[in-house]
């Protein structure tokens, strides 16, 4: 029981499901991915210095709707420096694949290990080309730094993605979904915030009861 | 605690979580 003051000002994705004992629903699902996509390409200079699991613990959803994947946590040993390939960090699409796997673990939350959701085909679709992505083309591990820097630059979102290269790819699945593609930034900001927002609410509501 | 918002099928050897739990 914390005191009144002091809200925190993220919440992990593990203490929402826990707290609603639920799964995520699809709309929250799609707007995690995108804002955490957004953050992991504006932090993409600072790629994770080991491999990450895929743990729900490990992503955040901020007040205002940001979205973090952090590394393992203090209580779990860091695993090896290195992995089979020498490499010191993961690649691009190693990251992707752990947040398909968190995604999908979210939306699975509570059903039985005999029991699948019956997902939307896009949002399915979306999820299968990031757990795939590290076997669809490893090419483009390293190699990201002077190709696509002119994202901002929406020209080119209006193609089709058929497979996933890099957080822009999933943004851009992200934004496909939606009737309003521009709508994208403000429309998934505001359901991460709406998530954090109703969660601290469920959350302050239950310590009261206590 | 109103009724699931999404529909449940048995779990299925080629499907995403087949597949997901193997990673």
């Amino acid at each position: 029981g914390g005191g009144s003051g002091g809200q925190p000002e993220a919440l992990s994705l593990e203490e929402i499901l826990r707290l609603y004992n639920q799964p995520i629903n699809e709309e929250q699902a799609w707007a995690v991915c995108y804002q955490c996509c957004a953050s992991l390409r504006a932090r993409r200079g600072e790629t994770p210095t080991a491999r990450l699991g895929a743990a729900a613990a490990q992503l955040r959803v901020w007040r205002d709707g940001a979205v973090t994947l952090e590394q393992d946590g203090p209580d779990r040993p860091p695993p090896p420096a290195a992995d089979k390939s020498g490499r010191l960090h993961c690649t691009e699409m190693e990251v992707i694949e752990s947040l398909g796997i968190i995604i999908y673990k979210a939306l699975d939350y509570g059903l039985k290990e005999n029991e699948e959701r019956e997902l939307s085909p896009p949002l399915e679709q979306l999820i299968d080309y990031m757990t795939n992505a590290t076997e669809t083309d490893g090419s483009r591990d390293e190699g990201y730094d002077a190709l696509d820097e002119g994202v901002e630059d929406d020209n080119d979102d209006k193609e089709e993605v058929e497979a996933i290269h890099s957080y822009k790819d999933v943004m851009k699945l992200c934004a496909a979904h939606l009737p309003t593609r521009s709508e994208a930034p403000n429309h998934y900001q505001a359901v991460c915030r709406a998530l954090f927002a109703e969660t601290m609410e469920l959350y302050t509501f239950l310590a009261k009861i206590k | 605690k109103g009724k699931s918002l999404y529909n449940i099928r048995p779990k299925h050897d080629s499907g995403i979580k087949a597949k997901i739990s193997m990673k």
